[in-house]
């Protein structure tokens, strides 16, 4: 049975979508059956699994709004073992579609309950808001995993996330938990990298990943090849850390 | 009369707000009046201009549901002749607060015509979406400057956001033009930053700015000081091409 986890942060360019795919791909790697939902209107998860917007038909849309079913829209990767929701252009509609729809905050619940068990990680990437497709990733989830970009603005708005998890905890999803922090894009020489890294381990401790990710050319270059670092440069630092990253959530998972 | 411009794109992370703050410091540092209208819950613009989330009571959010007028809500700031409409926290409700409203669409448009004639320019710094905050700024403005960060993603997304202008342009707001697109964070000995720009000067033309913003600490470090760069570093990189943006702004605007 699959644990479900959210990527998000309302913070735009922290490295949502970049740890989805890596964190996804390094996953599959290492044997596990992993899920990739594209739940952005912008479909940066879906092009940079090798899927151009204009390929997609179905997506995430059509299954929020119960048009069709998960088989229907389900897509290999050029990895074993790692599929794809894909993200249509009707996602960019979907907040306001959803206002009248009943249970309008559990309908990606419902859609991902149906293929769990098929499964090892599922992984949502969410838009930078905490709009009603950020709650509908959060109903659906066991955990939050939450990029943090080694940047000042990137602290000052992790409060608000962690209210927000905290309030679908209380109304929505008492399941829900902290999967961890992770900080993306730091540079050890950088004072204010270093600065944030600090502050977030002081203020949460272990909810911090020990794996942290460099900022790394490849894993720029990567997307506009349509592959996961770990296919387009195994050996690079970017690769490197997020292989280090899924190790530690495996080993997290099977804890003490 | 002020020219009313968004800095918008749905991508995250581009430097919308970095563009906001100091483009609107270096036209006041060049004499002009300007307002600075933050329109993203996050409200990185409101504590990029040394105001704290917590410090801000009446914001943008009770200007759209027209809870309170315009006086009551602005701010100055350190610098002459640059003022602030702030977001306050409940600015994160204010698109589902707003699905009801009688011209939804133009709230934005009418509070701002009670204070044009009192400035030069009013920049509209818009959250990382398309949504009903995105669609009252670009109602409410005259031009849409879009940073364009010099990353892959960042043109996938040029698109979307085009058409989005031109739908406006043609159900809500005919005057509306592109005042045009500022490549940021670019860094020359990149090949990835430098073939952006270049695919973005041949699909654009003279709607790229010339001036090009390189990724700059100093620019990362400004908003921990609460103060725009050209207040915190005016010798920096980044301050002598926000200074070259906003006289290259100028010059186009009563040029030939
Ligand atoms: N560690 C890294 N090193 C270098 N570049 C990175 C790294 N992580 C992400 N990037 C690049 O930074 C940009 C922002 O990352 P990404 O798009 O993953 O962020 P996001 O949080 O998903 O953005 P959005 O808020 O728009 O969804 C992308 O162009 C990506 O390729
Ligand atoms: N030219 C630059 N050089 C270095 N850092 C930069 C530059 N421009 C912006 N930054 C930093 O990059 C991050 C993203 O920039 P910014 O917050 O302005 O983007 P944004 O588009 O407003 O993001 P959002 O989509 O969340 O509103 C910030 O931490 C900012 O300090
Ligand atoms: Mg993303
Ligand atoms: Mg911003």
């Amino acid at each position: 049975m699959a644990r479900v986890v959210a990527i998000s942060n309302q913070k735009g360019g922290v490295g949502k979508t970049t740890t989805t795919i890596n964190l996804a791909a390094a996953l599959a790697a290492r044997g596990q059956r992993v899920l990739v939902v594209d739940l952005d209107p912008q479909g940066n998860a879906t092009s940079g699994l090798g899927y151009p917007r204009t390929e997609i038909g179905r997506g995430t849309y059509d299954l929020l709004l119960d048009l069709c079913d998960v088989e229907s829209v389900l897509l290999p990767t050029e990895h074993d073992g790692l599929h794809v929701l894909p993200a249509n252009r009707d996602l960019v509609g979907a907040e306001l579609d959803l206002v009248d729809v009943d249970q309008r905050e559990r309908r990606l619940r419902k859609v991902l309950g149906t293929v769990r068990e098929h499964y090892d990680h599922i992984l949502v990437d969410c838009p930078p808001s905490l709009g009603l497709l950020t709650i509908n990733a959060l109903v659906a989830s066991d955990g939050v995993l939450m990029p943090l970009q080694a940047e000042y603005y990137a602290m000052e708005g992790l409060g608000e996330l962690l209210r927000t998890i905290a309030a679908v905890r209380k109304s929505l999803n008492p399941d829900l938990q902290r999967e961890g922090i992770v900080v993306t894009m730091t540079d050890a020489r950088n004072n204010l990298c270093r600065e944030v890294e600090r502050q977030a381990r002081t203020l949460f401790g272990d909810g911090v990943f020990q794996t942290v990710i460099p900022r790394n050319v490849r894993l720029g270059e990567a997307p506009s090849h349509g592959k996961p670092i770990v296919q387009y440069d195994p050996r690079s630092m970017g690769a490197k850390a997020y292989f280090s990253l899924a190790d530690e959530l495996l080993a997290r998972r099977s804890g003490p």
